[in-house]
């Protein structure tokens, strides 16, 4: 599942 | 959350709060690369676009806003403030940090996860963040003179990515596979342009 890196990371 | 993000951040902010005391408290900016906190502002405004349409959690938003405040304070002191203006040592800092910024702008265009304004702005911000310590580095090394604020600063910058290849780490095995090749790469060559320094700054 290579779905895209989460953006919750400052 | 895991501790090592929080570390990560903390270390970050630490790193950011140990600057604006060194440029505050000596009211003096010398040993600093403006260029580096300039391209530190760049990171952040692109970085955090989504900060008034995607509400993630309290201390995300406000972290953001602290990032961007105290980054454009240290460049506002930097070319503005009376005192610590005259301090920079512009003809010590002269890495020609726009190639950095062309070079991870064209990056972006090419190696993106969706080929989105937002995502293009993302990982630009991940590739300007990875090089842009190269101008504070290169005046350190010119520099005899590393006043040990200046050094702190640095070191914590160089420890706060390296808590985030721990978190990238952790939430690889804890939350599933997703797609992190460019935060990892950005992350590993950030961390390891740090390596010389660490190796000076433990040796000193």
């Amino acid at each position: 599942d290579c779905l895209s890196a989460p953006k919750d990371e400052l | 959350m895991n501790a090592f993000r929080f570390l990560g951040d903390m270390t970050h902010l630490f790193s950011v709060l140990v600057l604006l005391l060194k440029i505050y408290a000596t009211k003096s900016c010398s040993g600093v690369s403006r260029k580096t906190q300039e391209l530190y502002m760049v990171v952040f405004l692109a970085r955090y676009m989504d900060l008034f349409t995607d509400y993630i959690s309290l201390y995300n938003s406000v972290m953001k806003v602290v990032f961007i405040t105290s980054s454009a304070a240290i460049v506002w002191c930097m070319r503005r403030h009376p005192q610590v203006r005259r301090t920079y040592d512009k003809e010590q800092d002269t890495f020609r940090h726009v190639v950095l910024v062309a070079a991870a702008f064209v990056l972006a265009l090419i190696f993106n996860e969706r080929f989105t304004f937002r995502e293009i702005c993302w990982a630009f911000s991940i590739y300007l963040e990875a090089v842009a310590i190269l101008p504070q580095l290169v005046l350190l090394q010119r520099g005899r003179n590393v006043d040990n604020l200046t050094g702190q600063y640095v070191f914590f910058l160089g420890a706060y990515r390296a808590f985030y290849i721990l978190n990238w780490i952790y939430r690889y095995f804890t939350e599933g596979h997703h797609s992190r090749w460019i935060s990892w790469l950005s992350g590993l060559v950030q961390t390891g342009l740090y390596a010389d320094f660490f190796y000076y700054y433990f040796l000193r």
